[in-house]
């Protein structure tokens, strides 16, 4: 039995060895690094693992790395929209949020919500007053959207015009 | 999507997912995240779990729930469970999945169909891990 272990992912995707450089390989492993670090300095120090796992996911959504919070994946609008959950096993009490936009840490409304809301699951607009409501950071997509992320949306965009424009591909 | 898994001094379990989504997803779809059972889920006496990958698959599999639900009642082990979590109606659910678990040991299992999956453990009194390949 361990006095107390935190783990963490990053997400999990079909990429090859050749599509990944050193320097972004070794970006991705200090990202993890300072998740780990976020979330066994709170276990450390007694604290419990809701504020534990909620660190170390933080940290990733501050990451621009990451897919979650700043740097994350573009809808077909080329917007952001955040989805996150947090759960209790002592308690089984649940925080969970779905489509919200401009909340800062998506991961720290789903704990408000699991620590002051009788519902489990708050969405769009709704989930994002309970934030207001709770003081939590609000940030405009400029915040969110990276270059990176900008120009990956850009070229998919590009490929279905192209796509469309392919003879016998229009229809009058 | 980011996840995280934790035990505290007291012997609880949590569980946490964040994500952004896929890229270029429909405005207003919600993957398997927020979906409790689905994505994310705790309970002490068992294990908490975190998942990553094609929301979709993950939630018609329940993934999350079918790790706890196979330690729970088919007496698997942690790692045992979270592979089977991983090849679960692969017929029926193609998609890359990720599986991140710990039980109330503090013991950790990593499942993954994509061979690259970022991750991390660090146990008490030991040193941190990092990995990204299989």
């Amino acid at each position: 039995m361990k006095k107390f272990a935190i783990a963490i992912h990053g997400g999990a995707e079909t990429t090859k060895p050749s599509e990944l450089d050193n320097k972004k390989e070794e970006a991705y492993k200090d990202g993890l690094a300072d998740a780990l670090k976020a979330g066994y300095d709170v276990l450390e120090k007694g604290g419990s693992a809701l504020d534990a796992v909620e660190a170390a996911v933080n940290s990733m959504e501050r990451n621009p790395l990451f897919n979650a919070g700043r740097g994350a994946s573009l809808t077909e609008r080329g917007e952001n929209e955040f989805d996150a959950a947090i759960m209790d096993g002592n308690t089984l009490r649940v925080g969970a949020v779905g489509a919200v936009r401009y909340v800062q840490h998506p991961i720290s409304l789903a704990k408000v919500i699991l620590q002051k809301c009788d519902y489990c699951l708050l969405v769009g607009t709704g989930a994002e007053e309970f934030a207001l409501a709770n003081n939590l950071s609000l940030k405009g997509p400029e915040y969110f959207v990276t270059p990176e992320k900008k120009e990956a949306w850009l070229d998919k965009q590009q490929n279905k015009v192209e796509k469309k424009r392919m003879p016998g591909s229009m229809t009058d | 999507t980011v996840g995280a898994v934790a035990l505290d001094i007291n012997g609880n379990l949590a569980a946490a997912t964040s994500t952004g989504g896929l890229t270029d997803q429909l405005k207003g779809r919600v993957g398997d995240t927020p979906i409790i059972g689905g994505g994310t889920f705790a309970n002490n006496e068992v294990c908490a779990v975190s998942c990553t990958g094609e929301g979709e698959v993950i939630m018609r599999g329940a993934l999350a729930h079918e790790v706890y639900a196979m330690m729970k009642y088919a007496g698997h082990s942690l790692q045992a469970a979270t592979e089977k979590a991983i090849q679960l109606h692969a017929d029926k659910l193609q998609g890359d999945r990720g599986i991140l678990s710990m039980d109330s040991s503090g013991k950790v299992a990593f499942g993954f169909n994509t061979g690259f999956m970022k991750r991390g453990y660090w146990a008490a009194d030991e040193e941190p891990f990092v990995a990204l390949w299989e």
